[in-house]
């Protein structure tokens, strides 16, 4: 059973470091904190952003703990690999240069896989494909207003910034 | 193998029967607080039985029935996913198994159902119109690579969770997968 | 002790509903489980959106949730008002819309307050009437690049979206 | 009343002592993930002891000297809030009951140093330079309406924590304030 988890835990360690490298300018990996003991103890997260010295996923910025996060998302999904994938607003923290990364490595998944991304942040919004609009009437009744192909011109996410 | 059309019909505030049309690569949603981008994801977990009812945020099956303002909640809610399956992630074989004989292998509706009735609430689980049982989409979804600990469904809060969380079950994220 | 206490409830919650009318289309209201012995339960926040059903803060939507806490929070402001008010980071999972209505009502109460507030959103950013950036320079040092006056026009705020 | 400048050197990510003017009126502070914003705004909180050393995201009192990445922490760290107190927010009987003495009642200086001797750390506090303690700047800006009871700085993560918190703590914002 530990020998199933070790082999989990170093695989996705591995995606982790491909992925944060991209996402961020900077290093990062899966600790285990008693790699002795695996199931003795828990794992965090360390990185080291470019020009900054190691740091716990607990003491970094709100933003640079979202990228960690979502970063060890995108990490568990190449090892476990998925025909779609749903989003719902990951993208809160992130500064619009993060917001464009992570759209990016989105749209680069969706070449050979369907991705579905909720969001308020224009930069991802415009990113896709296709846009679906949802909005409430009167009645408390949810509305989808079309879905709309995108072209990278002016597009659905009219609510989105 | 994709997500072709989303159907939801009295769930949650999809009060309306709404149809969706998907495609293959990268879409978005967007729109206003409160206008049910997430009720659509919760219809997805929903009908493919990847989430405790607290992870589509309703205390109990009844508060996904739709709601109106004024007046009483229906008495019945279903959803429908409808699955592209040309490349046929899952096989002729597990359609077989789960629903009992093969319609059409390129396309297979997933759908299910709450009813409520005078005395209680009934769950109904249909693979190409054919009634099976939760665990029979289960194990034909988690061969095409679509389980609930897989995260290919990234809830709202998620990405806070996994932040907030202990380290212990931060490792048992991990632990699942294995 | 209880009466101080009921003084200043009464008192927030007035404020309460005044802010969150004018940020959403609705009606709310702060709750004590138990008027009789407040000290003994705890206090939840009720909201009516237009055309929706009374909800408890804990089954509204993401958004939803956050402009409610934000407007409890406006509301602790006019009972106790401050010279200054410092915002880092609150408007996280609003819409656009929502965004700016938080914005235009910081911006009347700048009117005669000092208010600072931190935000990734652009027409949060670009409603101020001056705009600090803040960078990371390549030895871990934070610089402060220039305090921009804000005509409405093309704003520091470059990192935002 | 308000700010019209804040100075940091070694505090956080300060590493060069920094000066930044404020205004009245509505100022925005924008910038990339880790750039430092947050860190400006526990730099008022420590100024003006409104925070515990948690709630400026710091393990220990040292974690708030500037760390390099190469190299060892700096040795001492300071902020200071230079308050316009034209308007007379703080009135001088209150300034000379904080410093002894009135320097200028226009402009009052608080500023607070912390500083690493071999053996231990040291916490010291001033007012328009002359050593007061913790309490007395707490006294002088609770009378001008600045408490950390107040919500008048609302930290990232605040309005989350508003969300998630029990009833009962809800309840006890308001117990806090009364
Ligand atoms: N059973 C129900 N019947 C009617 N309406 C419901 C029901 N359950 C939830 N709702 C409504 O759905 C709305 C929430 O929808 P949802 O969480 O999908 O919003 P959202 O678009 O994701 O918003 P946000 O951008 O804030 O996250 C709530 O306002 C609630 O009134
Ligand atoms: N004592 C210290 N010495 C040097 N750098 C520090 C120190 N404490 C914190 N930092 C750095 O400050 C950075 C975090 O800054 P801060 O939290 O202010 O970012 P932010 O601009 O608010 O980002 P976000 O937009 O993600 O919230 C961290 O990357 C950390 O490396
Ligand atoms: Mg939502
Ligand atoms: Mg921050």
């Amino acid at each position: 059973k530990e020998e199933k988890f070790m082999e989990a835990f170093t695989a996705i360690d591995g995606f982790f470091q491909e992925v944060f490298e991209e996402l961020s300018d900077g290093t990062g990996s899966l600790v285990l904190d008693d790699p002795e003991e695996p199931f003795e103890s828990g794992m965090t997260i360390e990185a080291k952003p470019a020009d900054k010295p190691v740091e716990r996923l607990e003491s970094m910025s709100g933003g640079e703990k979202s990228l960690t996060a979502l970063s060890f998302i995108f990490a568990i999904q190449r090892y476990t690999p998925a025909p779609f994938y749903f989003f719902d607003e990951v993208d809160e923290s992130l500064d619009a240069v993060n917001v464009e990364k992570v759209a990016q490595m989105i749209d680069d998944i969706a070449d050979d896989t369907q991705f579905v991304v909720i969001s308020h942040r224009s930069n991802m919004v415009e990113k896709a494909d296709r846009i679906v609009g949802v909005t409430m009437q009167h009645d408390n009744v949810s509305r989808v207003t079309g879905v709309k192909a995108n072209d990278g011109g002016d597009a659905e996410g009219a609510a989105a910034d | 193998m994709h997500i072709k059309e989303l159907r939801l019909d009295g769930f949650k505030s999809f009060g309306e029967a709404t149809s969706i049309p998907f495609y293959e690569g990268f879409t978005t949603i967007s729109g206003p607080n409160g206008s049910g981008k997430s009720n659509l994801i919760d219809g997805v977990l929903f009908a493919l039985g990847l989430a405790r009812t607290r992870g589509m945020r309703a205390r109990r099956l009844p508060d996904l029935l739709y709601n109106p303002p004024d007046g009483e909640p229906v008495k019945e809610a279903s959803v429908e996913v409808v699955i592209d399956n040309e490349s046929r992630a899952i096989t002729e074989e597990e359609i077989r198994k789960a629903a009992g004989e093969v319609n059409d292998p390129d396309e297979i509706v997933i759908r299910r159902r709450i009813k409520k009735t005078s005395s209680d609430y009934y769950s109904y689980y249909y693979v190409d119109d054919r009634s099976v049982n939760l665990s029979d989409i289960r194990e034909m979804l988690a061969n095409a690579g679509v389980t609930p600990e897989g995260y290919n469904v990234v809830m709202q809060g998620d990405v806070n969770g996994i932040i907030n969380m202990g380290p212990t079950e931060r490792r048992g994220i991990i632990e699942e997968i294995a």
